[in-house]
């Protein structure tokens, strides 16, 4: 079972 | 003073269909290079980052940064007001503007519309992006890469991605079946636009959500190609280049605990 990321846990906010 | 004008205004129609559905709200941030937009979906899964050169306009005039904020929606719907062969002007006053001036010439300049979209204030979260040495980068044409998505629509809600050496493969598992779509690379000297470009450093294997995918392929109108750019563990870059700038579509990817 595979769970939908986040993009936030990959780029962090400017 | 910001004023815009562009000359194919059908461009700024085709790029607002291809936002409106993932993002309802964002700032138009204008500069002297031009004209940018980044914003997230609701549920912060996709983002969208366009932009449109300054050199593409004629003129254009920006004297200081400001940012526009604009309900895509309604901005839309007041675009639909304007030809396909319309030369479109966007004109603002100043920072404190709080409407947005769009005007519509026809090609023969015998017909003249002129509208006010009301702006608002967008507090948006913006996101830094890294630059990414991507392990694989595909050009393909855009209308297949629409139609994958499409079609494997139809088998499940997720897409598994797989590149390796000369092919990229697409593959849908769902309660009807399973289905998979794989394209060798080729080399078309005739037809650039329609051959298959593989670029790898190392072979990837990513699973999307196929509706996320099916609203980038909004993008298919602005260019014959597209560009898809993949790393493990990474955000998928879908891009639509354009004569003009660009848009770029960000995905996060779906990871097995």
């Amino acid at each position: 079972v595979s769970s939908q990321k986040s993009l936030l846990s990959f780029f962090g906010k400017s | 003073m910001f004023e815009a004008r562009l000359i194919q205004g059908g461009l700024l129609k085709k790029l607002l269909e291809s936002v409106k559905e993932l993002v309802t709200d964002a700032n138009f941030d204008c500069s002297e290079s031009g004209i940018a937009l980044q914003a997230m979906d609701n549920s912060h899964v996709a983002l969208v980052s366009l932009l449109l050169r300054s050199e593409g306009f004629d003129p254009y005039r920006c004297d200081r940064g400001f940012s526009l904020g604009v309900n895509l929606n309604s901005l839309n719907k007041i675009l639909k007001c304007a030809g396909n062969d319309d030369i479109i002007t966007l004109r603002a006053d100043d920072n404190s503007a709080d409407s947005l001036s769009l005007s519509f010439e026809n090609p023969n300049n015998d017909r003249i519309g002129e509208y006010e979209l009301k702006l608002m204030d967008i507090d948006q979260e913006h996101l830094s992006i890294p630059e990414t040495d991507y392990d694989a980068t595909i050009i393909m044409p855009s209308a297949e890469f629409q139609r994958i998505c499409r079609d494997l629509t139809v088998v499940s809600e997720s897409v598994t991605i797989d590149v390796s050496k000369d092919t990229i493969k697409f593959t849908a598992e769902g309660e009807l079946g399973s289905g998979n779509i794989k394209l060798k690379s080729t080399s078309s000297i005739d037809k650039p636009e329609e051959s298959v470009n593989i670029e790898l450093g190392q072979d990837v294997s990513l699973q999307f959500s196929l509706k996320y995918l099916m609203n980038f392929t909004k993008g298919t109108p602005l260019s014959e190609q597209v560009i898809l750019c993949l790393s493990e563990k990474m955000p998928l870059l879908v891009e639509y280049k354009m004569d003009i700038g660009y848009i770029r579509y960000y995905l996060a990817p779906k990871i097995g605990d």
